[in-house]
């Protein structure tokens, strides 16, 4: 699974998430991905793109757990996107994602060894992490 | 001018022991390869929308990652993709999944969010509507690549040995 978060000089936010699925999986099974509220969403809030086992990630409504905390709970992004990873986690979803918020600030929680990640801003410098570093 | 955007490829990373530099090196070149493809739109005042789908595009296009080229198998050694893209400030939304054959599934949700009156369309009816709407097709052995289908092979005689599952993230998620 790939995908990508971003706020434009607006203020705008959107995601876009784009995946082959799980190795092995059964034709016709399908993750979170295309689910709006499990592993995609943007609203004026937050955006945020999803990866990992998806059944969980549905089942918890995960990206839509952390925009209705934000809204309903006054929680920062970085706050409510680390706390639904980690409980995604407990409950046997590895995985994580990426977020953002309309003041650009993002989040990249995983709760796995590692996720190809990586950010940029208007200084246009790239920064890419693999594992915890 | 003040804007941002982060990426994944994916949390499915190869174990740390197994991850040489050559291969760590075309991972992180793939990933910067995407943010400044979403940056030059953001940089020209672009909106979210039109950078996410090219960071994605970029990414898909790339075989290091489980979507697009590169796409993991499915048990019947087929190719399966699903992709969403969603607005925030309008709360539009398009995807698709269960596909194969456009080029990059992200456009295919890009143009089921524009046009049509629909959120989601799947199977053969989002490949028929993709094919209306002149995408990008590619047959499929496009997609394949030796490595997921490796991968794939292990996994069905696991299964075929009911071994445990110890997979790794790599081998689960692709």
């Amino acid at each position: 699974t790939v995908g990508a978060v971003a706020c434009d000089a607006a203020g705008n936010l959107a995601a876009a998430t784009s995946t082959g699925g799980m190795t092995g999986k059964l034709p016709g099974r399908v993750g979170d991905c295309p689910v709006f509220g499990a592993g995609t969403w943007a609203d004026e809030s937050c955006a945020i793109s999803a990866t990992g086992h998806g059944e969980v990630f549905i089942r918890y409504a995960a990206a839509h757990e952390i925009a209705a905390r934000m809204r309903l709970g006054k929680q920062s992004l970085a706050k409510a996107a680390e706390a639904v990873v980690a409980e995604l986690g407990i409950q046997g979803g590895s995985g994580g994602l990426v977020a953002i918020d309309a003041a650009g600030e993002v989040a990249l929680p995983f709760n796995c060894a590692g996720m190809y990640r990586g950010r940029i801003g208007a200084d246009g410098i790239a920064w890419t992490g693999i594992y915890r570093e | 001018m003040r804007f941002s955007l982060a990426i994944h490829g994916g949390a499915g990373t190869r174990p740390r022991e197994a991850m040489t530099g050559e291969a760590e090196a075309g991972f992180r070149a793939g990933l910067s390869r995407a943010l400044l493809s979403g940056c030059r739109v953001l940089e020209k005042g672009g909106p979210a929308l039109e950078a996410v789908t090219q960071a994605v595009i970029a990414l898909e296009d790339d075989p290091h990652f489980n979507a697009g080229r590169g796409s993991v198998y499915t048990s019947s050694s087929t190719h399966e993709m699903d992709a969403a893209v969603m607005d925030g400030a309008s709360r539009k939304a398009g995807a698709v999944a269960g596909i194969c054959g456009p080029r990059n599934p992200v456009l295919a949700a890009r143009a089921v969010m524009e046009k049509s009156e629909n959120v989601l369309l799947i199977g053969q009816g989002a490949m028929a509507f993709c094919r209306e709407q002149g995408l990008a097709f590619e047959e499929s052995a496009y997609f394949d690549t030796p490595e997921r289908f490796a991968a794939l092979q292990a996994e069905l005689e696991r299964r075929r040995l009911k071994r445990e599952d110890t997979r790794d993230d790599a081998a689960r998620h692709g």
